[in-house]
């Protein structure tokens, strides 16, 4: 069975999208079979990983049962890498899901169904709470919590973390938190303040590695091309190297 | 009846909140009456304004049609704010209405209800695509779309816009755009670049008023104080206040 880490945070623009698609290039360079999932309809982590044409079917027909994960996979130009890839669609898979049977176990289903040879399903999710970040967490082995060292999203933290825990007690008694990400964090005596806080705040559960802010990233994104592979040599690309690293250490520690 | 300006974008970190807020007391300090509803359950603009309990009621009740308006409306630091807050169960909304009549004008008829002294209603969004935005955009006069001059930022512009066209024709006729809003625009080559595609692209439909990257934007957050409080000669604050004048001006000019 796959290890699945779930990228969650409600709170938007704080570098979800690009923890996933950097957390997969590094997996699937380290050799491991890795499939990410974009759940969100913004679709930016499918484009992240150079697929601009709209996949016909992906997260969506996942999602909806329509379709297994092997059927929706589409190789990308990583060697060991695949997508299943956001659509529109997804947009309205709350209310689809609403008034289906069991919605919140659906993509927990469709991972099981995977072939052996995947090592890791990696899990993008919209900036939201609802049935698709939930489906993300009770499929998930690996929660990875996001933050950037700004007050608004330090406020969300503790409502985030919340709500992954009733998630766990209710859901997936498996899902368990490998921590809290802190992202973008600058050198700016406000940032750094502001990580001494949630550091004070939720302690061990901060991750050690922090990825630092690196105008490089953007730059990586408007080339179609993840961090890592655009300027492996930045900060912001061996932070997310190391923290494949401590993912993959973790999961042969378990 | 009153002015509804709605700040839409399901990109997620691109400063709905914080144009959201800044413009709301700025056009309360230029006299007129506002009211801002932060259909967002992070509750970001609520906290933003200094409201820091949780309301008992707010903009769920708004929109589930239990309480009006004036009920729900609670007065703030500033003179003429007020604010009708978010709570967790926001979240929920999505699901709530879409089994209920009517669900996309429920805003919009809590609108027609407002005691006539109210000039202004600010609207904040969620970063999302479901029935809370709808709402905010149904009820519309105005809507202003915030975008960071990014590349993931610019690839969900298109789908924003697009969004609100279909709404404008199929639910809101009277829907004007006032313009995409450039926030959190650096200095830095990259910014610039991409805010040149972005002029490129869209032309007029991009607001003279450009929002400055500005650290002391941050500050002001951690004081749970709008940056033309906190910081009433910094070049965000001045941007914010210009936005204010354009709002009120092509009001009159209507
Ligand atoms: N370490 C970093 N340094 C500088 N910029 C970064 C960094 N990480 C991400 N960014 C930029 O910040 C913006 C937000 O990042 P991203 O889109 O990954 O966040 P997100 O949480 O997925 O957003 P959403 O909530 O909309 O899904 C993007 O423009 C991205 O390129
Ligand atoms: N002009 C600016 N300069 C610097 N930082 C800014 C600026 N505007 C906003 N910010 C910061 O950027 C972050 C995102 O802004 P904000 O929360 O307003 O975005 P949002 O679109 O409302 O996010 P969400 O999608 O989560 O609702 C916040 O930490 C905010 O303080
Ligand atoms: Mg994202
Ligand atoms: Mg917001």
């Amino acid at each position: 069975r796959p290890t699945v880490v779930t990228i969650f945070n409600q709170k938007g623009g704080i570098g979800k999208t690009t923890t996933a698609v950097n957390l997969s290039v590094c997996l699937a360079a380290l050799g491991h079979t890795v499939v990410l999932v974009d759940l969100d309809s913004q679709s930016n982590a499918t484009t992240g990983l150079g697929i601009v044409a709209p996949p016909t079917r992906g997260a969506y027909e996942l999602i909806a049962g329509t379709a297994t994960l092997a059927e929706v996979r589409s190789p990308t130009a990583f060697p060991n890498l695949y997508v299943c890839g956001a659509t529109d669609e997804l947009a309205g898979a709350d209310i689809e899901l609403a008034l289906d049977s069991d919605p919140q176990h659906r993509l927990a289903q469709a991972v099981k169904g995977l072939p052996g040879d995947v090592d890791f399903v990696v899990v993008d999710c919209p900036p939201a709470l609802g049935m698709l970040p939930v489906n993300g967490l009770v499929a998930c082995d690996w929660a990875i919590l996001p933050v950037t060292p700004e007050p608004m999203a330090r406020d969300g933290l503790a409502k985030a973390w919340r709500h992954i825990q009733r998630i766990r007690t209710n859901l997936n008694r498996h899902l368990e938190v490998a921590g809290i990400l802190l992202t973008m964090t600058g050198p700016d005596p406000l940032h750094t303040a502001m990580a001494e806080t949630i550091r004070a705040e939720f302690g061990q559960r901060v991750l050690p590695v922090v990825i630092p802010y690196d105008p490089v990233v953007v730059e990586a994104s408007s080339h179609d091309r993840p961090v890592v592979v655009h300027a492996p040599d930045s900060a912001a690309a061996r932070a997310y190297v190391d923290l494949a690293g401590m993912i993959v250490a973790r999961t042969h520690a378990r």
